[in-house]
């Protein structure tokens, strides 16, 4: 009984995964390979190419000058791309926020813990779902419109071209674990849970809720995976380098914020990063 | 509550893309 509980568990959040994540890797993978029939991305790789593509970023999702009535979009492409990434990080933000409270005994937690929760795992959890968009060419983008390529970010001015480049490195290696959507699913889970992040009030029932989902992940590994050696463990130390990039990734944020006197930052996003590491 | 007051919101109801 206790492993059909776990089973019915991964089952859950996998459907959860399915309802809130509008991209998922099946699909990304099919559009990536070319094997998804008429849906052939719009290929951005210089700037003439990203003029072009800008008005399908900007209708696949809520454009800046929408979060900014009144204020002009920025110059420079650069800044203009950014805003893009920011209106789609935040609603990325609100379907974790969604998937989150999916998880059985999630929403039972103390509400500042959710909080603190989300605040700390949410950037972790968008970074990881960046790998099935990617490889080592480029990445998929505005819901898989757009394919932007790899030597195109790598061409923006400083410190534009090194937001991405540290998270291509880790998706090309995270790729090779051949995740699917269902395992996916529950390692987000994990993600979320972490009982370790600052400023918890209430620890115990944290620990207790990712034990389930940790078991849970295990066991369906060894089904989803019956060759894979060691791939539960594999995942887990992923955890580690996802908590660098996303320190890594805030520096840069604080140092754009610096850098660039009109730069503006969207509210959501602000809220999480301020002061988080 | 004031420093995540988004985040709060997002708990506890469901905001749709435009309200953020």
């Amino acid at each position: 009984p206790e492993a059909a509980d776990l089973r019915a568990l991964a089952r859950h959040l996998y459907e959860a995964y399915l309802k809130y994540f509008p991209l998922t890797k099946a699909k990304a993978r099919a559009i990536l390979s070319g094997k998804s029939g008429d849906n052939v991305p719009f290929v951005i790789h210089d700037i003439k190419s990203l003029m072009e593509g800008e008005q399908l970023i900007n209708n696949g999702q809520t454009s800046f000058q929408e979060h900014n009535i009144g204020s002009d979009p920025p110059d420079g492409v650069e800044l203009r791309f950014f805003y893009s990434c920011q209106s789609r990080s935040a609603e990325a933000v609100r379907e974790v926020t969604e998937f989150a409270k999916s998880i059985p005994g999630f929403v039972n937690l103390d509400l500042n813990d959710q909080v603190t929760l989300l605040k700390y795992g949410v950037i972790e959890v968008l970074i990881l779902m960046m790998s099935p968009l990617m490889n080592k060419d480029g990445t998929l983008i505005s819901y898989g419109q757009i394919f932007m390529t790899r030597e195109f970010l790598k061409s923006l001015r400083k410190p534009f071209c090194q937001m991405l480049e540290p998270k291509f490195d880790f998706s090309v290696k995270f790729n090779t674990l051949e995740l699917d959507d269902s395992d996916m699913a529950l390692f987000l889970a994990v993600i979320i849970l972490s009982g370790d992040r600052p400023g918890l009030l209430n620890v115990k029932p944290i620990e207790q809720l990712q034990e389930t989902v940790l078991h849970s992940l295990e066991l369906h590994l060894k089904i989803n995976h019956p060759d894979s050696l060691q791939l539960f463990a594999k995942v887990l130390q992923k955890m580690t380098d996802l908590r660098q990039m996303v320190t890594d990734h805030v520096q840069l944020i604080q140092l754009l914020k610096k850098t660039e006197v009109d730069m503006f930052l969207h509210p959501l996003l602000q809220e999480i990063m301020k002061d988080l590491y | 509550k004031e420093k995540h007051k988004i985040l709060h919101r997002l708990l506890q109801n469901s905001t749709s893309p435009v309200e953020l």
